[in-house]
């Protein structure tokens, strides 16, 4: 379970203040599947990034029940969130972070490694096989389409058994049959296995095919739906 | 007009052989709007890379009538290549290629200023300003969001008033209604100041709406219409 309360975060260049998020408040279930949608620039990676414990917020509090009891990750040392990033959750960026001197292979078991599961190796080979990449486990990044990185950072994320996973426009480079298969796989992660599953997408047509009651973002803020009908 | 004989390019990784482009036939009129579709990994980056001169094939032409006969730009120096992409083509890249050391402005402007066109810096700041980032111009790469940073990269290719424009994925990370105003903007190059547009795009129902008779890429061959319909 997830509470989000009262969450601002201001980027500042030279001494414009840009208001990213602007008073999130939200409250999502365990094993919850929710797409998240706004306009481009209204806040989505910032909040991504905040509930994966890369920036922390200026104001408000995140609560996370990821072993047994509510946690406010905005309290965390530094250690407890780099445990907290490896072991908890699995990110998928909106655009990848791949480690250029690594292979696809290595990029995966990187993430495995760090985060204790058995066969750290096996599991990750599984997974990229899985997406189709089974003759790309050597390739760097630079050796790949976009279509294949993103499903290399996809691979990453899930390959550690995550209880949270915040996919940052996962399909944005795939064609609509990988697209729907990436869709599938994460839906079946809450249905099946109760991992809580916040999806970013500029998709509506995707949003509205696998989930309803979207989270709708703008200028920072949650809209309630009602006022999104009428836009 | 455009005329693609018989193209192949391969990439080596270690010794084994990737056939990215394996025999690439294709005219395309001047003024022409197409869609090119297909699967991830099939070849599309791979061949707008070679149509803007920034890879070489390893086989085969690419004739091409920028200013009043053909040329076969496989056959140009490193000089006319450097003329020829600066001046005639407006690449909107995969992944951006956006400058980090330059702001969203100077990132536009250098690419008005190469390519010779009449009053670069007013025509940067309108185009950003039609594009909706008239806060953002003195924003670096990394201050932008995923969307806007498209966005600036969209402005970088037009504002050079190109013959020709290549856009990979233009609107991955942009909102429907955004995406939309880019579609029908580069679809009035091509109808109303004929140039000639090529889009590679995962999006079915925005290639649907905006163009018709696509072209279809799969394992670096172009594949007949009648053939994608059974698949
Ligand atoms: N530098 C490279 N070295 C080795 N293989 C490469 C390299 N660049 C691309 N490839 C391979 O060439 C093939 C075509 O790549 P390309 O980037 O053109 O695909 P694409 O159609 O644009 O895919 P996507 O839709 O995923 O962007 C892929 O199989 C890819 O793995
Ligand atoms: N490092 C930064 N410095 C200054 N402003 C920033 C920075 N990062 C993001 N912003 C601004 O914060 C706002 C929110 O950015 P964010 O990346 O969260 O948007 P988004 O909803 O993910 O957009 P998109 O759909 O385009 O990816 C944008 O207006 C952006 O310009
Ligand atoms: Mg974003
Ligand atoms: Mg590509």
């Amino acid at each position: 379970q997830i509470i989000i309360k009262d969450v601002m975060k201001s980027y500042y260049t030279g001494d414009i203040e840009v208001r990213a998020l602007n008073g999130i408040n939200l409250k999502i279930k365990k094993g919850a599947f929710k797409m998240i949608l706004g306009p481009s620039g209204c806040g989505k990676s910032t909040l991504l990034n905040v509930l994966g414990g890369l920036d922390s917020p200026d104001k408000g509090e995140i609560l996370i029940n990821f072993d047994g009891s509510m946690r406010d990750i905005t309290k965390f040392s530094k250690d407890q969130l780099t445990l907290y990033r490896r072991q908890k959750i699995g990110i998928i960026f909106q655009f990848y972070n791949l480690i250029p001197i690594l292979t696809a292979l290595e990029n995966v078991e990187l993430a495995a490694r760090f985060s204790n599961i058995e066969n750290p190796k096996k599991k990750s080979i599984e997974l990229l096989t899985e997406f189709g990449l089974t003759e790309k486990l050597d390739h760097y990044p630079n050796q790949l389409s976009g279509g294949e990185q993103q499903r290399v950072a996809i691979a990453r994320a899930l390959v550690k058994d995550p209880v949270l996973i915040l996919a940052d426009e996962p399909t944005g480079n795939l064609d609509t049959k990988k697209s729907n298969d990436i869709y599938r796989l994460l839906k079946n992660m809450a249905v099946k296995y109760g991992k809580t599953v916040l999806i970013v997408t500029h998709d509506e047509d995707m949003a509205n095919k696998y989930a309803e009651k979207h989270i709708f973002i703008r200028d920072g803020k949650i809209i309630k739906s009602e006022e999104v009908a009428h836009k």
